[in-house]
């Protein structure tokens, strides 16, 4: 495992860990660093936040959300495009979709999800893919308008 | 059914 993945791992593991009180903004802030860094930091850290957002535990489930969200806003276009992926919208998809994971997934998880899928597609137009992920959430009946 | 993904991209799944 080269050093950039397991700085990542550790710094994700320490952001969203269920046992924080408050965000650990210094793991947080190391994270957006190391990963709009290093190469293929983008790579490795969209990865690792998409397994953590479908943890189990719905308090490592939203501080990866609330990671992912500050990453959107911190780490650029290279990093907007990585999430604008059906790759990485998927995994998001399947924590709202009850032929996935919506069934196991808080009402406080899933309503995260849309909301930042929501916001992402005024605040970054350019993602066509996430607007098309979102209208597909509709016209499934994921989303009731 | 999945719809056409592009290059570098997988299909996105329909939920």
């Amino acid at each position: 495992m080269d050093v950039v993945t397991t700085s990542l791992e550790a710094l994700i593991q320490r952001a969203t860990n269920s046992q924080n009180q408050k965000p650990d903004v210094a793991a947080i802030e190391a994270f957006c660093v190391l990963l709009t860094k290093e190469a293929e930091g983008i790579q490795i850290g969209t990865k690792l936040l998409a397994t953590h957002i479908q943890s189990l535990n719905e308090s490592e489930a939203l501080q990866a959300l609330s990671l992912l969200d500050t990453c959107m806003k911190k780490c650029g276009p290279l990093f907007h495009a990585e999430v604008g992926k059906f790759r990485f919208l998927n995994e998001m998809i399947k924590l709202v979709s009850p032929k996935y994971l919506g069934g196991r997934t808080t009402a406080t998880v899933r309503q995260k999800v849309l909301q930042l899928l929501y916001a992402w597609i005024r605040e970054y137009p350019r993602e066509l893919k996430i607007k098309e992920a979102y209208e597909m959430l509709k016209k499934q009946g994921v989303i009731e308008e | 059914p999945v719809i056409r993904g592009f290059s570098d991209d997988e299909p996105l799944v329909i939920a």
